[in-house]
């Protein structure tokens, strides 16, 4: 059994690490911090047409959420960036070089999903760095696999420790969890040891 | 895709319908 | 010890208040409730010019944050307003008028900072309460120290109940916490009795 007072000091732990952005880790992908996008590539935005804007009854244009979200942290239904199939490529440059230890990829819950299931969910996926934007082939930092029976916020330890430090990565993703038409993205994440 | 193999250059966010965002000079103030 | 029942409401309270804006208390300067930002009298926005936003390639403006995220509860890394130096002024137009008694001050927790610190926190700081938003000097409220070794929130009771209510307050940053170019401001709480 446990006292009042460390069952109180465990729940407010824990909720401490919850209100640090639940990992109690830096995100050098966050866009408000320094993130950006540069680049997709095997990528095609999946346009639904189906968020259409209007003023005065006007109607202005379809709107769709574009690679940024994938660096911000809101992770409600839909906030997502949804590329047509099962592979796409997403090139993030950090807000500083970095030695990357660890990826964090989130997808909503089961629960929350309308359609009960995330086959729209990103399945292998591998991340490299890039020395710029241009490089085409990156050294591979991991290759890895989002469980869609396990948590919704999964992080990915890298396996070896990189020789060099990076400011730009690349996520490619390489299969998703059966959606036929497209595979959403909702916040990718990277931790790492700032270098000089 | 209408041309070419998605996959063999970047597609550079400048040509996209939305408004891009990327760091210049530096990292925000924090 | 304690039995599972105890631990559940100890777990069922504390996410409660957690829900409640962490604090479980009015603020009256939250913009969406009411509140907002009239002025910044000798402040300057540090402007740094590197936030580039362009649409199909077309540069349109440098974004930096306003003021405004300073009553916007929104507090990840970069969601903050900066002003350059150590010293600065807000004023903030409650959203009715009340007896202060108690303020807010956040800041991101070192953890999720990228530079590893937090010397962009404000330090040293006082509260006013103004009868009109021109009022040069106001009643003092009080003078309060920031910690950066302390909680990322932290709650700063009013010593001494102002005999007046007030529906302006200023916010005067008097120090930092090193950070040489500019000082950053997450979000400022306001909470206190409404007066009729």
């Amino acid at each position: 059994g446990i006292t009042e007072a460390q069952a109180r000091a465990i729940v407010d732990n824990a909720l401490k690490l919850y209100s640090q952005d639940k990992t109690g880790m830096v995100d050098f992908a966050l866009e408000s911090g320094g993130g950006s996008i540069l680049s997709t590539r095997c990528a095609e935005t999946y346009e639904t047409k189906t968020a259409l804007l209007s003023l005065f009854g006007i109607p202005l244009w379809y709107f769709s959420q574009s690679p940024r979200v994938v660096i911000q942290p809101d992770i409600y239904p839909g906030n997502c960036w949804a590329f047509r199939g099962s592979q796409g490529y997403l090139v993030v440059r950090l807000s500083m070089q970095i030695r990357p230890t660890t990826f964090t990829l989130e997808h909503i819950p089961k629960t929350l999903s309308p359609t009960g299931n995330i086959t729209s969910a990103p399945k292998d996926f591998a991340v490299y760095g890039l020395e710029n934007e241009y490089q085409e082939e990156g050294e591979l930092l991991g290759r890895f696999t989002y469980d869609q029976d396990g948590e919704s916020l999964q992080m990915f330890p890298v396996p070896k420790r990189p020789e060099g430090a990076f400011q730009i990565v690349e996520l490619r993703i390489l299969s998703n969890w059966g959606h036929p038409e497209y595979t959403c993205l909702y916040r990718f994440r990277v931790h790492g040891e700032p270098v000089e | 895709p209408l041309s070419g193999d998605p996959c063999s250059s970047p597609a550079r966010l400048a040509r996209t319908p939305y408004v891009v965002l990327s760091y210049v000079n530096g990292p925000p103030p924090v």
